[in-house]
Protein backbone atom coordinates (compact mmCIF):
# COMPACT_ATOMS: atom_id res chain seq x y z
CA UNK A 1 0.00 0.00 0.00
CA UNK A 2 1.03 3.81 -0.52
CA UNK A 3 -0.01 7.54 0.93
CA UNK A 4 -2.01 9.45 -1.70
CA UNK A 5 -1.40 11.92 0.98
CA UNK A 6 1.57 12.02 2.62
CA UNK A 7 1.35 15.82 3.18
CA UNK A 8 -1.61 15.74 4.53
CA UNK A 9 -1.53 17.37 7.77
CA UNK A 10 -3.73 15.21 9.79
CA UNK A 11 -4.43 17.04 13.09
CA UNK A 12 -7.43 18.72 13.48
CA UNK A 13 -7.32 22.71 14.40
CA UNK A 14 -7.05 22.80 18.26
CA UNK A 15 -10.80 24.52 18.60
CA UNK A 16 -12.66 21.00 17.88
CA UNK A 17 -12.42 18.92 20.79
CA UNK A 18 -11.65 14.88 20.77
CA UNK A 19 -14.78 12.64 21.95
CA UNK A 20 -13.43 9.58 21.73
CA UNK A 21 -13.20 6.56 19.01
CA UNK A 22 -16.28 6.40 16.76
CA UNK A 23 -18.09 2.92 17.06
CA UNK A 24 -16.84 0.55 14.23
CA UNK A 25 -20.53 0.17 13.22
CA UNK A 26 -21.21 3.81 12.65
CA UNK A 27 -21.18 4.93 9.19
CA UNK A 28 -18.61 7.65 6.96
CA UNK A 29 -19.25 8.87 3.78
CA UNK A 30 -15.91 8.92 1.73
CA UNK A 31 -15.10 10.46 -1.53
CA UNK A 32 -12.64 8.68 -3.62
CA UNK A 33 -11.44 11.68 -6.59
CA UNK A 34 -10.83 8.82 -9.75
CA UNK A 35 -7.55 10.06 -11.60
CA UNK A 36 -9.04 11.90 -14.74
CA UNK A 37 -7.64 11.38 -18.49
CA UNK A 38 -6.41 14.39 -20.92
CA UNK A 39 -5.82 17.30 -18.14
CA UNK A 40 -3.14 18.90 -20.45
CA UNK A 41 -5.73 18.44 -22.84
CA UNK A 42 -8.22 20.52 -20.52
CA UNK A 43 -5.56 22.95 -19.39
CA UNK A 44 -4.58 23.67 -23.23
CA UNK A 45 -8.54 24.24 -23.96
CA UNK A 46 -8.97 26.46 -20.71
CA UNK A 47 -5.96 28.62 -22.16
CA UNK A 48 -7.58 29.30 -25.14
CA UNK A 49 -11.55 29.63 -24.13
CA UNK A 50 -9.77 32.42 -21.85
CA UNK A 51 -7.50 34.22 -24.21
CA UNK A 52 -9.12 37.02 -26.34
CA UNK A 53 -6.24 36.31 -28.57
CA UNK A 54 -7.38 33.00 -29.36
CA UNK A 55 -9.71 32.11 -32.22
CA UNK A 56 -11.12 29.85 -29.62
CA UNK A 57 -11.81 32.49 -27.21
CA UNK A 58 -15.62 32.19 -25.32
CA UNK A 59 -15.62 28.96 -26.73
CA UNK A 60 -16.68 27.33 -24.05
CA UNK A 61 -17.45 23.57 -23.30
CA UNK A 62 -20.49 22.04 -21.83
CA UNK A 63 -20.44 19.88 -19.00
CA UNK A 64 -21.18 16.65 -21.15
CA UNK A 65 -17.87 17.42 -23.49
CA UNK A 66 -15.85 18.14 -20.35
CA UNK A 67 -17.12 14.94 -19.16
CA UNK A 68 -16.02 13.43 -22.35
CA UNK A 69 -12.83 15.47 -21.94
CA UNK A 70 -11.40 13.76 -17.82
CA UNK A 71 -13.90 11.16 -18.03
CA UNK A 72 -11.54 8.61 -16.04
CA UNK A 73 -10.84 5.85 -18.45
CA UNK A 74 -12.72 2.17 -18.54
CA UNK A 75 -10.02 0.70 -16.32
CA UNK A 76 -9.44 2.95 -13.56
CA UNK A 77 -13.30 2.98 -13.04
CA UNK A 78 -13.15 -0.77 -13.44
CA UNK A 79 -10.06 -1.25 -10.82
CA UNK A 80 -11.54 1.11 -8.28
CA UNK A 81 -14.96 -0.25 -8.50
CA UNK A 82 -13.59 -3.86 -7.75
CA UNK A 83 -11.54 -2.63 -5.10
CA UNK A 84 -14.62 -1.46 -3.39
CA UNK A 85 -16.73 -4.12 -3.99
CA UNK A 86 -14.21 -6.45 -2.62
CA UNK A 87 -14.57 -4.67 0.77
CA UNK A 88 -18.32 -5.06 0.73
CA UNK A 89 -18.73 -1.19 -0.64
CA UNK A 90 -21.45 -0.99 -2.94
CA UNK A 91 -23.74 2.06 -1.88
CA UNK A 92 -22.11 4.68 -4.06
CA UNK A 93 -22.78 7.65 -6.39
CA UNK A 94 -20.95 9.00 -9.19
CA UNK A 95 -21.26 12.28 -10.95
CA UNK A 96 -22.02 13.29 -14.48
CA UNK A 97 -17.98 13.65 -14.73
CA UNK A 98 -17.32 10.17 -13.49
CA UNK A 99 -14.45 11.10 -11.77
CA UNK A 100 -16.18 11.56 -7.99
CA UNK A 101 -17.64 8.06 -6.31
CA UNK A 102 -19.13 9.01 -3.03
CA UNK A 103 -19.54 5.98 -1.18
CA UNK A 104 -21.12 5.13 2.51
CA UNK A 105 -19.31 2.32 4.64
CA UNK A 106 -19.07 1.59 8.22
CA UNK A 107 -16.15 3.18 10.09
CA UNK A 108 -15.02 -0.60 10.46
CA UNK A 109 -14.66 -1.27 6.62
CA UNK A 110 -13.14 2.00 5.80
CA UNK A 111 -10.39 1.66 8.38
CA UNK A 112 -9.77 -1.90 6.33
CA UNK A 113 -10.29 0.11 2.65
CA UNK A 114 -7.77 2.53 3.95
CA UNK A 115 -4.86 0.86 6.14
CA UNK A 116 -3.38 3.22 8.95
CA UNK A 117 -7.07 5.40 9.13
CA UNK A 118 -8.32 6.06 12.25
CA UNK A 119 -11.40 7.25 12.73
CA UNK A 120 -12.16 9.44 16.10
CA UNK A 121 -15.28 12.04 16.78
CA UNK A 122 -14.71 15.48 17.37
CA UNK A 123 -17.12 18.53 18.22
CA UNK A 124 -16.67 22.46 18.41
CA UNK A 125 -20.08 24.46 18.83
CA UNK A 126 -22.11 21.31 19.41
CA UNK A 127 -21.36 20.84 16.10
CA UNK A 128 -19.72 16.79 15.34
CA UNK A 129 -18.03 15.63 13.07
CA UNK A 130 -15.76 12.27 12.57
CA UNK A 131 -12.07 12.27 10.95
CA UNK A 132 -8.99 10.47 10.73
CA UNK A 133 -6.58 11.07 13.43
CA UNK A 134 -4.15 9.40 11.33
CA UNK A 135 -2.88 9.27 7.28
CA UNK A 136 -4.25 6.86 5.54
CA UNK A 137 -3.27 4.68 2.65
CA UNK A 138 -4.77 2.68 -0.53
CA UNK A 139 -3.61 -0.74 -1.96
CA UNK A 140 -1.26 -0.60 -4.38
CA UNK A 141 -3.81 -1.80 -6.89
CA UNK A 142 -5.62 1.18 -6.63
CA UNK A 143 -2.80 4.02 -5.80
CA UNK A 144 -2.40 5.13 -9.52
CA UNK A 145 -5.77 4.87 -10.29
CA UNK A 146 -6.77 7.75 -7.82
CA UNK A 147 -5.76 11.27 -6.95
CA UNK A 148 -7.05 11.60 -2.83
CA UNK A 149 -9.74 10.18 -0.65
CA UNK A 150 -12.19 13.09 0.69
CA UNK A 151 -13.82 12.66 4.28
CA UNK A 152 -10.58 11.74 6.04
CA UNK A 153 -8.75 14.89 7.22
CA UNK A 154 -9.93 18.41 6.00
CA UNK A 155 -12.31 20.76 7.74
CA UNK A 156 -13.46 24.38 6.80
CA UNK A 157 -12.27 27.18 8.95
CA UNK A 158 -14.81 29.16 10.84
CA UNK A 159 -15.28 32.34 9.21
CA UNK A 160 -12.00 32.61 8.18
CA UNK A 161 -12.06 35.87 6.38
CA UNK A 162 -14.40 37.95 7.82
CA UNK A 163 -14.30 40.02 11.21
CA UNK A 164 -16.26 42.59 13.11
CA UNK A 165 -14.14 45.15 15.42
CA UNK A 166 -14.71 47.50 17.64
CA UNK A 167 -13.65 50.43 16.09
CA UNK A 168 -13.57 51.60 12.50
CA UNK A 169 -10.10 51.61 10.79
CA UNK A 170 -7.87 54.52 9.90
CA UNK A 171 -6.57 54.74 6.24
CA UNK A 172 -2.76 53.87 5.88
CA UNK B 1 -18.89 62.18 4.56
CA UNK B 2 -20.10 58.69 5.91
CA UNK B 3 -20.27 56.27 8.21
CA UNK B 4 -18.86 53.14 6.89
CA UNK B 5 -19.42 51.12 3.54
CA UNK B 6 -22.62 50.21 2.12
CA UNK B 7 -23.92 49.68 -1.48
CA UNK B 8 -24.37 53.40 -1.91
CA UNK B 9 -20.87 54.19 -0.94
CA UNK B 10 -19.58 51.25 -2.99
CA UNK B 11 -21.59 51.89 -6.33
CA UNK B 12 -20.12 55.61 -5.54
CA UNK B 13 -16.83 54.75 -5.66
CA UNK B 14 -16.87 52.12 -8.47
CA UNK B 15 -18.75 54.27 -10.67
CA UNK B 16 -21.96 52.31 -10.83
CA UNK B 17 -25.60 54.50 -11.74
CA UNK B 18 -28.79 53.56 -10.58
CA UNK B 19 -28.72 52.30 -14.10
CA UNK B 20 -26.26 49.55 -13.61
CA UNK B 21 -28.33 46.78 -12.52
CA UNK B 22 -28.66 43.10 -14.15
CA UNK B 23 -31.77 43.02 -16.69
CA UNK B 24 -32.87 40.04 -14.57
CA UNK B 25 -32.08 37.90 -18.56
CA UNK B 26 -30.22 34.55 -18.57
CA UNK B 27 -27.59 35.50 -16.19
CA UNK B 28 -27.26 34.79 -12.48
CA UNK B 29 -24.09 34.83 -9.70
CA UNK B 30 -24.01 32.68 -6.60
CA UNK B 31 -22.51 31.93 -3.14
CA UNK B 32 -21.47 29.18 -1.83
CA UNK B 33 -20.73 28.60 2.15
CA UNK B 34 -20.03 25.74 4.26
CA UNK B 35 -20.28 24.15 7.72
CA UNK B 36 -23.93 25.55 8.34
CA UNK B 37 -23.41 29.49 7.42
CA UNK B 38 -26.75 30.12 6.55
CA UNK B 39 -27.75 33.51 5.57
CA UNK B 40 -31.61 34.69 6.81
CA UNK B 41 -34.25 35.63 3.88
CA UNK B 42 -35.29 38.27 6.70
CA UNK B 43 -31.80 40.15 6.92
CA UNK B 44 -31.27 40.22 3.12
CA UNK B 45 -34.78 42.15 3.10
CA UNK B 46 -34.36 44.42 5.85
CA UNK B 47 -30.77 45.22 4.61
CA UNK B 48 -32.02 45.87 1.30
CA UNK B 49 -35.10 48.18 2.99
CA UNK B 50 -32.04 50.38 4.62
CA UNK B 51 -29.42 50.56 2.46
CA UNK B 52 -30.91 49.61 -1.43
CA UNK B 53 -33.04 52.52 -1.58
CA UNK B 54 -31.08 54.22 -4.44
CA UNK B 55 -30.84 51.47 -6.77
CA UNK B 56 -33.23 49.15 -8.39
CA UNK B 57 -32.46 45.65 -6.66
CA UNK B 58 -33.91 42.22 -5.71
CA UNK B 59 -34.56 41.58 -1.72
CA UNK B 60 -34.86 37.71 -2.43
CA UNK B 61 -32.40 34.63 -3.58
CA UNK B 62 -33.93 33.14 -6.51
CA UNK B 63 -32.61 29.38 -5.63
CA UNK B 64 -30.86 27.62 -2.32
CA UNK B 65 -28.81 24.78 -3.74
CA UNK B 66 -28.28 22.43 -0.54
CA UNK B 67 -29.97 22.51 2.67
CA UNK B 68 -31.15 25.87 4.17
CA UNK B 69 -31.13 25.46 8.00
CA UNK B 70 -32.71 27.57 10.62
CA UNK B 71 -31.00 28.97 13.69
CA UNK B 72 -28.81 31.89 13.43
CA UNK B 73 -27.75 33.64 10.58
CA UNK B 74 -23.72 33.28 10.28
CA UNK B 75 -21.96 36.71 9.44
CA UNK B 76 -20.26 35.58 6.63
CA UNK B 77 -23.56 34.10 4.73
CA UNK B 78 -24.57 37.76 5.60
CA UNK B 79 -21.92 39.65 4.07
CA UNK B 80 -21.59 37.86 1.02
CA UNK B 81 -24.88 37.51 0.07
CA UNK B 82 -26.22 41.32 1.23
CA UNK B 83 -22.84 42.67 -1.04
CA UNK B 84 -23.50 40.72 -4.70
CA UNK B 85 -26.61 41.60 -4.54
CA UNK B 86 -25.96 45.12 -3.95
CA UNK B 87 -22.99 45.37 -6.93
CA UNK B 88 -24.60 42.56 -8.96
CA UNK B 89 -28.18 44.40 -8.50
CA UNK B 90 -31.42 42.65 -9.76
CA UNK B 91 -29.25 39.39 -11.20
CA UNK B 92 -30.51 36.34 -10.20
CA UNK B 93 -28.58 34.57 -7.29
CA UNK B 94 -28.46 31.35 -6.07
CA UNK B 95 -26.98 30.36 -2.24
CA UNK B 96 -24.75 27.01 -2.47
CA UNK B 97 -25.28 25.89 1.17
CA UNK B 98 -23.09 22.43 2.05
CA UNK B 99 -22.97 22.26 5.88
CA UNK B 100 -21.91 18.92 5.43
CA UNK B 101 -24.47 17.37 7.47
CA UNK B 102 -23.39 13.94 7.57
CA UNK B 103 -19.90 13.81 10.06
CA UNK B 104 -17.66 12.86 7.45
CA UNK B 105 -18.33 15.01 4.82
CA UNK B 106 -15.90 17.44 4.10
CA UNK B 107 -18.08 20.39 2.34
CA UNK B 108 -15.76 22.46 0.44
CA UNK B 109 -15.11 19.21 -1.50
CA UNK B 110 -18.94 18.57 -1.44
CA UNK B 111 -19.77 21.99 -3.23
CA UNK B 112 -16.74 20.88 -5.87
CA UNK B 113 -18.91 17.79 -6.52
CA UNK B 114 -22.48 19.36 -6.54
CA UNK B 115 -20.62 21.55 -9.73
CA UNK B 116 -19.21 18.12 -11.21
CA UNK B 117 -23.05 16.88 -11.67
CA UNK B 118 -25.11 20.43 -12.31
CA UNK B 119 -25.29 21.25 -16.25
CA UNK B 120 -26.74 24.51 -15.47
CA UNK B 121 -24.85 26.79 -12.93
CA UNK B 122 -24.27 30.53 -12.31
CA UNK B 123 -21.69 32.22 -14.22
CA UNK B 124 -20.06 33.67 -11.25
CA UNK B 125 -19.44 32.18 -8.02
CA UNK B 126 -17.53 33.67 -4.94
CA UNK B 127 -15.99 31.84 -2.14
CA UNK B 128 -14.95 33.17 1.24
CA UNK B 129 -13.31 30.13 2.61
CA UNK B 130 -9.31 29.36 2.49
CA UNK B 131 -6.59 27.33 4.62
CA UNK B 132 -3.23 27.49 4.73
CA UNK B 133 -1.22 25.58 1.76
CA UNK B 134 0.91 23.89 4.00
CA UNK B 135 -1.71 22.40 5.97
CA UNK B 136 -3.23 20.82 2.99
CA UNK B 137 -1.46 17.51 0.52
CA UNK B 138 -0.41 18.75 -2.67
CA UNK B 139 -2.50 15.62 -4.13
CA UNK B 140 -5.18 17.17 -2.83
CA UNK B 141 -4.74 20.97 -4.13
CA UNK B 142 -3.35 19.32 -7.42
CA UNK B 143 -7.01 17.76 -8.05
CA UNK B 144 -8.82 21.03 -6.86
CA UNK B 145 -6.78 22.83 -9.39
CA UNK B 146 -8.27 20.56 -12.27
CA UNK B 147 -11.94 21.25 -10.94
CA UNK B 148 -11.55 24.78 -10.87
CA UNK B 149 -10.24 24.59 -14.78
CA UNK B 150 -13.23 22.17 -15.19
CA UNK B 151 -15.54 24.91 -14.45
CA UNK B 152 -13.71 27.77 -16.26
CA UNK B 153 -13.57 25.79 -19.43
CA UNK B 154 -17.31 25.86 -18.98
CA UNK B 155 -17.05 29.79 -18.79
CA UNK B 156 -17.57 29.75 -15.31
CA UNK B 157 -16.04 32.74 -13.34
CA UNK B 158 -15.11 31.51 -9.87
CA UNK B 159 -13.92 34.04 -7.51
CA UNK B 160 -11.70 33.45 -4.17
CA UNK B 161 -10.98 35.62 -1.20
CA UNK B 162 -7.43 36.18 -1.11
CA UNK B 163 -7.05 36.02 3.13
CA UNK B 164 -7.14 38.57 5.72
CA UNK B 165 -3.24 37.34 6.99
CA UNK B 166 -1.59 39.47 4.22
CA UNK B 167 1.53 37.82 3.07
CA UNK B 168 0.70 34.81 6.32
CA UNK B 169 3.91 33.95 8.28
CA UNK B 170 4.79 30.37 9.12
CA UNK B 171 7.13 29.07 11.74
CA UNK B 172 10.30 27.08 10.36
CA UNK B 173 12.43 26.71 13.72
CA UNK B 174 14.02 29.12 15.36
CA UNK B 175 14.44 32.61 13.75
CA UNK B 176 13.02 31.04 10.77
CA UNK B 177 9.92 32.29 8.92
CA UNK B 178 8.62 32.36 5.77
CA UNK B 179 5.28 34.05 4.41
CA UNK B 180 2.09 31.68 4.43
CA UNK B 181 0.17 31.18 1.10
CA UNK B 182 -3.30 30.54 0.71
CA UNK B 183 -5.61 28.07 -0.81
CA UNK B 184 -7.78 28.42 -3.60
CA UNK B 185 -6.02 32.05 -3.42
CA UNK B 186 -3.13 30.37 -4.78
CA UNK B 187 -5.09 28.07 -7.59
CA UNK B 188 -3.81 29.57 -10.63
CA UNK B 189 -7.12 29.08 -12.55
CA UNK B 190 -8.98 30.93 -10.14
CA UNK B 191 -9.44 34.80 -9.82
CA UNK B 192 -8.77 36.30 -6.44
CA UNK B 193 -9.56 39.44 -4.35
CA UNK B 194 -7.69 41.52 -2.11
CA UNK B 195 -8.98 44.22 -0.11
CA UNK B 196 -8.67 48.05 0.16
CA UNK B 197 -9.37 50.78 2.55
CA UNK B 198 -10.08 54.42 1.78
CA UNK B 199 -7.60 56.69 2.65
CA UNK B 200 -10.08 58.72 4.80
CA UNK B 201 -12.44 56.18 6.27
CA UNK B 202 -15.33 58.46 6.66
CA UNK B 203 -15.07 59.57 2.76
CA UNK B 204 -15.16 58.44 -0.61
CA UNK B 205 -11.59 58.77 -1.24
CA UNK B 206 -8.72 56.88 -3.26
CA UNK B 207 -8.38 53.27 -2.36
CA UNK B 208 -5.17 52.34 -0.28
CA UNK B 209 -4.05 48.82 1.06
CA UNK B 210 -5.36 47.35 3.80
CA UNK B 211 -2.96 45.72 5.52
CA UNK B 212 -4.82 42.68 5.84
CA UNK B 213 -5.55 41.84 2.45
CA UNK B 214 -4.32 38.35 1.57
CA UNK B 215 -1.50 37.85 -1.18
CA UNK B 216 1.74 36.35 -2.23
CA UNK B 217 3.91 34.09 -3.93
CA UNK B 218 2.52 29.48 -4.06
CA UNK B 219 4.55 27.25 -2.77
CA UNK B 220 2.79 24.42 -4.59
CA UNK B 221 1.48 25.75 -8.23
CA UNK B 222 4.49 27.70 -11.05
CA UNK B 223 3.69 30.90 -12.02
CA UNK B 224 1.25 30.83 -15.10
CA UNK B 225 2.43 32.80 -17.89
CA UNK B 226 -0.52 34.99 -18.53
CA UNK B 227 1.11 36.77 -15.44
CA UNK B 228 4.39 36.53 -15.71
CA UNK B 229 5.46 39.81 -17.24
CA UNK B 230 3.13 41.51 -14.86
CA UNK B 231 4.97 40.04 -11.55
CA UNK B 232 7.75 40.21 -13.09
CA UNK B 233 7.94 44.01 -13.98
CA UNK B 234 6.77 44.19 -9.79
CA UNK B 235 9.86 42.37 -8.74
CA UNK B 236 12.10 44.32 -10.56
CA UNK B 237 10.31 47.77 -9.89
CA UNK B 238 10.40 47.22 -5.99
CA UNK B 239 13.61 45.66 -5.41
CA UNK B 240 14.09 47.89 -2.35
CA UNK B 241 10.81 47.39 -0.68
CA UNK B 242 10.85 43.66 -1.21
CA UNK B 243 10.86 41.23 1.83
CA UNK B 244 14.26 39.00 1.45
CA UNK B 245 13.83 36.61 -1.01
CA UNK B 246 14.02 33.60 1.67
CA UNK B 247 10.22 34.50 2.32
CA UNK B 248 8.97 33.26 -0.65
CA UNK B 249 8.74 31.56 -3.94
CA UNK B 250 9.65 34.30 -6.65
CA UNK B 251 8.83 31.13 -9.28
CA UNK B 252 5.32 30.60 -7.19
CA UNK B 253 1.70 31.83 -9.25
CA UNK B 254 0.82 35.38 -7.44
CA UNK B 255 -2.24 36.64 -6.09
CA UNK B 256 -4.52 38.46 -5.64
CA UNK B 257 -5.36 39.45 -9.19
CA UNK B 258 -7.61 42.74 -8.05
CA UNK B 259 -9.31 43.64 -5.14
CA UNK B 260 -11.60 46.08 -3.68
CA UNK B 261 -12.80 47.67 -0.77
CA UNK B 262 -12.82 45.38 2.55
CA UNK B 263 -12.85 47.61 5.78
CA UNK B 264 -15.94 48.97 7.46
CA UNK B 265 -18.70 47.37 6.27
CA UNK B 266 -22.14 47.60 7.45
CA UNK B 267 -24.08 43.91 7.33
CA UNK B 268 -27.12 42.93 8.71
CA UNK B 269 -27.04 39.47 10.58
CA UNK B 270 -30.03 38.11 12.72
CA UNK B 271 -32.00 41.30 12.30
CA UNK B 272 -29.40 43.71 13.35
CA UNK B 273 -27.51 45.83 11.75
CA UNK B 274 -23.87 45.45 12.06
CA UNK B 275 -21.05 48.26 11.81
CA UNK B 276 -16.91 47.73 11.00
CA UNK B 277 -17.34 44.16 9.41
CA UNK B 278 -13.84 43.64 7.36
CA UNK B 279 -12.11 40.80 5.43
CA UNK B 280 -11.74 39.75 1.99
CA UNK B 281 -14.59 38.44 2.06
CA UNK B 282 -16.53 41.71 1.53
CA UNK B 283 -14.61 42.47 -1.40
CA UNK B 284 -14.67 39.11 -3.02
CA UNK B 285 -19.00 39.46 -3.39
CA UNK B 286 -18.30 43.09 -4.65
CA UNK B 287 -16.22 42.31 -7.82
CA UNK B 288 -18.45 39.07 -8.00
CA UNK B 289 -21.36 41.31 -8.56
CA UNK B 290 -19.53 43.91 -11.22
CA UNK B 291 -18.02 40.89 -13.01
CA UNK B 292 -21.88 39.29 -13.56
CA UNK B 293 -23.30 43.20 -14.33
CA UNK B 294 -20.43 42.62 -17.16
CA UNK B 295 -21.35 39.36 -18.11
CA UNK B 296 -25.15 40.59 -18.53
CA UNK B 297 -24.48 43.18 -20.86
CA UNK B 298 -22.08 40.87 -22.76
CA UNK B 299 -24.98 38.27 -22.60
CA UNK B 300 -27.46 40.44 -24.30
CA UNK B 301 -24.96 41.28 -26.97
CA UNK B 302 -24.71 37.65 -28.18
CA UNK B 303 -21.09 37.76 -26.48
CA UNK B 304 -20.23 34.58 -24.08
CA UNK B 305 -19.41 35.13 -20.60
CA UNK B 306 -16.30 36.06 -19.34
CA UNK B 307 -15.52 32.72 -18.25
CA UNK B 308 -12.05 32.17 -16.41
CA UNK B 309 -11.29 36.13 -15.83
CA UNK B 310 -7.71 36.10 -15.62
CA UNK B 311 -5.94 35.69 -19.04
CA UNK B 312 -7.83 38.72 -20.07
CA UNK B 313 -6.78 40.60 -16.81
CA UNK B 314 -3.44 40.95 -17.10
CA UNK B 315 -3.86 41.69 -21.19
CA UNK B 316 -5.87 44.70 -19.85
CA UNK B 317 -2.82 45.54 -17.76
CA UNK B 318 -4.82 47.94 -15.73
CA UNK B 319 -7.22 49.42 -17.57
CA UNK B 320 -10.78 49.43 -16.31
CA UNK B 321 -9.52 49.73 -12.56
CA UNK B 322 -8.32 52.30 -9.94
CA UNK B 323 -4.41 51.48 -9.35
CA UNK B 324 -3.79 51.28 -5.48
CA UNK B 325 0.07 52.37 -4.85
CA UNK B 326 -0.18 53.10 -0.97
CA UNK B 327 0.27 50.94 1.76
CA UNK B 328 1.59 47.50 2.93
CA UNK B 329 0.15 44.37 4.06
CA UNK B 330 1.04 42.39 7.56
CA UNK B 331 4.02 38.92 6.88
CA UNK B 332 6.00 38.04 9.61
CA UNK B 333 6.39 39.58 13.18
CA UNK B 334 9.95 39.44 13.39
CA UNK B 335 13.08 41.33 13.08
CA UNK B 336 14.08 40.66 9.52
CA UNK B 337 10.84 41.66 8.40
CA UNK B 338 9.23 43.36 10.81
CA UNK B 339 5.43 43.05 10.33
CA UNK B 340 5.78 43.89 6.84
CA UNK B 341 4.70 42.00 3.79
CA UNK B 342 4.55 42.95 0.16
CA UNK B 343 4.01 47.11 -0.70
CA UNK B 344 1.43 48.17 -3.08
CA UNK B 345 2.79 49.63 -6.29
CA UNK B 346 2.06 51.04 -9.38
CA UNK B 347 1.00 48.90 -12.14
CA UNK B 348 -0.34 44.71 -10.44
CA UNK B 349 1.27 44.01 -6.87
CA UNK B 350 1.10 40.94 -4.53
CA UNK B 351 -1.38 42.75 -2.00
CA UNK B 352 -4.14 44.58 -4.23
CA UNK B 353 -3.35 42.79 -7.73
CA UNK B 354 -4.27 45.18 -10.38
CA UNK B 355 -6.47 47.22 -8.13
CA UNK B 356 -10.36 47.95 -7.62
CA UNK B 357 -13.10 48.71 -10.43
CA UNK B 358 -13.99 51.64 -11.98
CA UNK B 359 -17.13 49.58 -13.21
CA UNK B 360 -17.76 51.64 -16.81
CA UNK B 361 -14.20 51.58 -18.12
CA UNK B 362 -14.01 48.00 -16.91
CA UNK B 363 -17.32 47.35 -19.06
CA UNK B 364 -15.73 49.10 -21.28
CA UNK B 365 -12.81 47.33 -21.70
CA UNK B 366 -14.39 44.04 -21.08
CA UNK B 367 -17.43 44.36 -23.86
CA UNK B 368 -15.07 44.10 -26.88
Amino acid sequence: SGYLEYDQDVLLPKDWTHVGRVDPSEEVELTFALKQQNLELLEETLRLVSDPGSAQYGKHLSLQEVASLVRPSELTQKVVRRWLQAHGVSNCRTVRTQDFLQCTMTAEVAEVLLPGSRFHRYVRDRRSIVRSSAPYSVHEEVHQHLDFVGGLHRVPPREKDVRVKHRPSKGE
Amino acid sequence: VHLGVTPAILRARYNLTAADVGSGQNNSQAVAQFLEQYYHPADLAEFMAMFGRTFPHRSEVDRVVGTQGGGKAGLEASLDIEYIMSTGANVSTWVFTNPGRHESQEPFLQWMVLLSNMSDLPWVHTISYGDDEDSLSTAYMMRLNTEFMKAGVRGISLLFASGDSGAGCRHQGKDKNTFRPSFPASSPYVTTVGGTTFKNPFKVTYEVTHYISGGGFSNVFKMPDYQASAVEGYLKSVTATLPPQSYFNTSGRAYPDMAALSDNYWVVSNRVPIPWVSGTSASTPVVGGMLSLINGQRLSKGLPALGFLNPRLYKLKGQGLFDVTEGCHQGCLDEQVQGKGFCAAPSWDPVTGWGTPNYPALLAALLS
